[in-house]
């Protein structure tokens, strides 16, 4: 464990607590995406299906669960939620997730780290969706243009986490022999990639102060 | 390729 990946956890849970505070206790799913909600809960149900067999670190088995019960309880709230149902925006929400799906599942198939191994398969499925789960949102962001403060810190959150697990493995590739991940690195690369046009943006309207909103084009 | 890794990370 070193300070970056500890801090991408920790940026991770954050974005979770953002999103259920304007979910659960906002009561409101204004700008959210339900289909990005969607996929991180088959990104986590996926990947941390080894929960049932792999109890290598408490750490990591907390975080799962943890991971895997938020993910669920906003997918539940968003599409059970009197009051979510109400403010989540179904028309705008339309990126078509298929596209997204149907190649990582291929690509999870084809390129994983161990052929002769099921899990593999779907450990690298996972990896790969996770680097696109964030289009939709994005996509409805970009759709309404002014992204509402909460969101926005829940975002600036979400792609904070990747982009300092590119410093965790870059940190491990330097003070680890032989370490190498190729697979979440160019993944970790394409994710954190998609938010650097939401990052700018967030930085030129929170430089003015935190609660301005921000303006997508 | 096999690549020796566990899962050790989220």
């Amino acid at each position: 464990m070193n300070i970056f990946r500890f801090l991408g956890d920790m940026s991770h849970i954050l974005s979770f607590l953002l999103l259920l505070h304007k979910i659960v206790g906002g009561k409101s799913a204004a700008g959210i995406s339900l289909r990005t909600a969607e996929m991180y809960a088959i990104v986590f149900c996926t990947r941390y299906i080894d929960l049932l067999w792999n109890f290598a670190s408490l750490y990591n088995y907390l975080l799962k669960l943890l991971f895997i019960g938020a993910s669920l309880t906003i997918v539940y709230f968003m599409r059970y939620g009197p009051s979510q149902k109400a403010t989540y925006n179904a028309d705008e929400d339309a990126f078509p997730v298929q596209y997204l799906i149907a190649p990582c599942a291929v690509l999870g198939v084809l390129i994983n780290q161990d052929h002769s191994s099921p899990f593999e398969m779907v450990w690298a499925f996972s990896i790969y969706l996770e680097a696109v789960a964030i289009l939709p949102q994005l996509f409805l962001l970009q759709k309404q243009g002014e992204v509402e403060n909460l969101t926005s810190h829940y975002v600036f959150a979400l792609g904070a986490y990747r982009a300092l697990y590119l410093l965790n493995w870059m940190f491990r590739f330097m003070t680890e022999p032989d370490y190498q991940q190729r697979i979440v690195w160019l993944s970790g690369l394409v994710q954190t990639a998609l938010y650097c046009d939401f990052f700018y943006h967030y930085y030129q309207s929170k430089k003015g102060g935190l609660n301005k909103s921000v303006k997508l084009p | 390729e096999q690549e020796d890794h566990e899962h050790d990370e989220l």
